[in-house]
């Protein structure tokens, strides 16, 4: 059922993706980051799955090692969005965390709904 | 095609008219209203004319069910937007009727017109949180609608199969829908 590659590519390269200052254009940095890397700012990346759905952590885990649960929910990520799913950061995986989005959670869909009842 | 959890929809009884109604405080200049309106119209009529529900715009914004705003920052909702880019808006399930959008988005309604390379449509948008308004949530189906992301200078406004399907196991038919003229307008499109 799903293309064994993403239908959809990267940005290209000359279009926003020089622009700086736009939000969450410092994942580039993250490419080809794997399981074991410690690198600076990844815990932001774990924030950004934790909020969309794929990671259920306490904040103690935000730290900035790519662990198994980043790993995890990398995996998750790939799967509901209909990437490669391989485990990996990489070129096509990171262009779709950095493409603008919908707020709404992808797999906690009952968010708003939460929100409802409060 | 997903649902929230609970699948709640609009409950009222089939055909169901739905109105809506912009912020008259939480707003933007860079495009005129009229553009903007234009632009909801069309995105509702997308979904008007595959489900029998009517969607029309109030100037009440207190009674409407449907309540739009261009907000910056932390707006009170618990999930504040965050500037150029990353989320672009964001609207609750049903019956809440809440429609957020980031103020401080390039939004455009025509791409020969604004050329910045951080240019959202805003038409592609709305469609995209109108289909949470009515219950839908985020597919694992790129082409839908309801993919989650959408990159600048993107035009995403044609509803795809798993966008209808899901929206129908919702609320039915629109008796004048039919999948034909869906895979006629796409073969024509395609073959074009």
């Amino acid at each position: 059922r799903t293309a064994p590659f993403p239908s959809s590519k990267p940005i290209n390269p000359t279009s926003y993706h020089k622009i700086r200052g736009y939000t969450w254009h410092e994942f580039q940095k993250f490419v080809d980051a794997g399981r074991g890397n410690k690198i600076n700012g990844i815990s932001e990346l774990k924030k950004y799955f934790h909020r969309f759905g794929y990671l259920k952590i306490d904040s103690l885990n935000f730290t900035d090692l790519f662990d198994e649960h980043l790993e995890h929910a990398l995996i998750k990520y790939q799967e509901n969005l209909g990437l490669l799913v391989n485990g990996k950061l990489d070129e096509y995986t990171v262009s779709q965390i950095i493409s603008p989005r919908c707020g709404v959670s992808d797999s906690a869909p009952k968010l708003f709904m939460h929100a409802t009842r409060n | 095609y997903a649902f929230f959890t609970g699948k709640p929809r609009w409950s009222r009884s089939i055909p169901i008219t739905l109105t809506y109604a912009f912020s008259p405080d939480y707003v933007i200049n860079s495009l005129s209203m009229s553009e903007i309106k234009d632009a909801f119209q069309r995105a509702f009529n997308h979904w008007a004319s595959v489900i029998p529900v009517s969607f029309w715009e109030s100037n009440d914004y207190g009674f409407a069910d449907i309540k739009i705003g261009f907000y910056k920052g932390d707006h009170g909702d618990g999930e504040p937007f965050d500037g150029l880019l990353g989320v672009l808006a964001h609207a609750f399930s049903p019956e809440i009727g809440r429609f957020h959008l980031d103020a401080a988005e390039t939004w455009a309604v025509d791409f020969e017109r604004e050329k910045s390379d951080v240019a959202i449509d805003l038409e592609s948008v709305a469609t995209h949180e109108i289909g949470h308004l009515l219950g839908l949530a985020h597919t694992s189906v790129q082409e839908a609608v309801m993919y989650p992301s959408l990159k600048p200078r993107e035009k995403k406004v044609d509803l795809k199969i798993d966008d209808i399907k899901g929206i129908q196991a919702l609320y039915g038919s629109n008796p004048n829908f039919s999948y034909q003229d869906l895979l006629e307008s796409d073969t024509s499109t395609n073959s074009g």
